[in-house]
């Protein structure tokens, strides 16, 4: 089991560094290995395993820790460790909950580019309002309620959708 | 492997049965705010056997079931399935296709089915265990929560590496 | 000052009404005053005032707790108690940082078309990534960062934006 | 009163000095994720006084001041100046104009100033809470945090009503 997950883990944190720097076109990510808080009164607690730190450097910026991000780079350096995820092991089903939302235009373009090549190993299931990741749909459902505040699903195609903004 | 339907019937806002058809690739669902997007979300995390808790926003047993609205009674039971294409036999069960069943009622007992077959809910984690479909994967992402990864405490994390291990 | 408080108050509960039931198309919103919780060693803490409930319900549904709303109708109900408050007592600045980007394309509409009415009394700047948004700014600000990573602001006509999507 | 004038030098990634001109009406503020947006929201609140937290994203006093990059040397002062305009007297100053200026340098010493004077911090809240400009006013909200009043405990939420009264 330790293998496997030394094996795991390494590999994770490879995929995170690319996925990162290509979505911030440069810069480093890395996850690290730490070993739990000691509390004074702790006997060794032999089996507590160490845990994840994860590290994000923009390019060109000097980042503190992960809070000085700002919202839309949170949410980039987030979804660049669910691919690195996704890439080592392809879950079989993925659902994303409006995860682009933060973003601005050109990185949901990176977003989206990258969600094409994932889901050659993975199926996705993803809720947006953004009008490029919705052009990138293989099929879209539209979701509504009416009066009676009972939903019901309808598939649509991208003609059907309202020439919105 | 992937999640060939979704049947949702008494589940949150979706008093009536309604039917998703999903494709390998990626679908992306639209619709007005409160339509009931994330409620599918919440539907696919709760057949996968997801207790109550803020992941789906349910509290107890019974948030999940249709509450009424002004045009329409309460119900008794909520009932999500979801049937994934075992074609690949990723599932170590012969079946070409696999169904999950979960069934709730106000009483506050849930039921679990696969392909029809009354199972216990320890039934349905093995199930899935085996086939990487994990219950906290990191493959579903709740709306408003794509950062979190970033808040973790490091232990926490650790848990995403165990199971893509 | 506990007039004042209460006159406050019922004026604030009377326009959150009246906002969320525009910005819902109907419905009901309240504010309410509750009894902080005793516990039951608390002697009787004379001057501890009571809290504020809010309670919120979008036409035709039967919402059990706020938790059940939805990510934009949470949204919405906020902004809907934050233009009460500046309603009864305008703040002469008011900043929002993206409280739009949760919402759809039609409630964006909704809350620009008060934020207009709003403006009269007091001062707004709106951080967006929304084009709805920003068509109805009177000012608009660019923030752009360059290799040196360091922020520069320029004043910008709306015909220098992309005509992104 | 609106807030003419916003000039900030050392602020977080505002290296070189920058200001903007505000009118009465809504301005909008764009610019691509990381770029700086948000930074100006958390320069008018902690000009406004707002010790370090969550609001504006700064555990402590050198949080907010320029860190450096790959092609800058760090900063060892930021300083933010808001300048109001008081021709209707919102404030208990005689002037026409009324200026604020934070000053925070790498020994975790803060300087306040009204108009070019030397004050101590209280002066500044005392001379917002006469004008109505609250520090924790319910007029700033934070990126994310939109609804947050939601997840409020009742008691928390009596002062934003305290606060409008
Ligand atoms: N047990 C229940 N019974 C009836 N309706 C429910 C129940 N639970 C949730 N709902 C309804 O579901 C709605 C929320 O749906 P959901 O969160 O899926 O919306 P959404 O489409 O994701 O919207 P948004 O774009 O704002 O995120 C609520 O407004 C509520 O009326
Ligand atoms: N003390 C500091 N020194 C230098 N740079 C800093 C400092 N504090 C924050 N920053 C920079 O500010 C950036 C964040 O800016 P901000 O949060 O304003 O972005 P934003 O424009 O709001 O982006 P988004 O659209 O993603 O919300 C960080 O990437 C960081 O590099
Ligand atoms: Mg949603
Ligand atoms: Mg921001």
């Amino acid at each position: 089991i330790r293998e496997r997950f030394d094996q795991t883990f390494a590999e994770v944190n490879v995929a995170f560094t690319e996925y990162f720097s290509r979505f911030f076109g440069g810069g480093t990510a890395s996850l690290s290995l730490v070993e739990p808080p000691r509390d004074e009164d702790d006997e060794v607690d032999e089996d507590s395993d160490p845990g994840i730190e994860i590290s994000a450097q923009p390019p060109g910026k000097r980042i503190a820790s992960l809070n000085v991000l700002s919202g839309g780079e949170r949410a980039l350096t987030s979804v660049a460790l669910l691919f690195a995820l996704l890439s080592v092991n392809p879950a079989p089903v993925c659902v994303l909950d409006e995860v682009d939302a933060a973003l601005d235009e050109a990185n949901v373009g990176r977003f989206v580019d990258t969600l094409r090549e994932l889901c050659e190993h993975s199926q996705f299931i993803v809720v947006s309002h953004n009008r490029r990741t919705i052009e990138a749909a293989d099929a879209i459902y539209g979701v509504s309620m009416a009066e009676d505040s009972v939903s019901r699903v309808l598939s649509l195609k991208l003609a059907d959708l309202p020439q919105a903004s | 492997m992937h999640l060939r339907r979704l049947d949702v019937q008494g589940f949150k806002a979706f008093a009536e049965r309604q039917t998703f058809e999903f494709g390998t690739g990626i679908t992306v669902v639209v619709g007005p705010n409160g339509s009931g997007k994330s409620n599918i979300h919440d539907a696919i995390r709760w057949a996968l056997g997801e207790q109550a808790g803020r992941q789906i926003r349910a509290r107890k047993t019974e948030d999940v079931i249709f509450s009424g609205s002004d045009q329409r009674r309460q119900l008794g039971t909520a009932e999500v399935t979801i049937t994934l294409d075992n074609s690949e036999r990723w599932m170590p069960i012969d079946y070409r296709e696999v169904s999950v069943t979960r069934r709730a009622h106000r009483s506050g007992e849930n039921e679990y089915l696969i392909n029809g077959q009354r199972v216990r809910l320890a039934d349905v984690h093995d199930l899935f265990r085996r086939a990487h479909v994990g219950q906290n994967s990191y493959a579903m992402m709740s709306q408003g929560l794509v950062d979190e990864v970033l808040a973790m405490r490091p232990q926490e994390r650790r848990g995403l590496i165990e199971e893509a291990a």
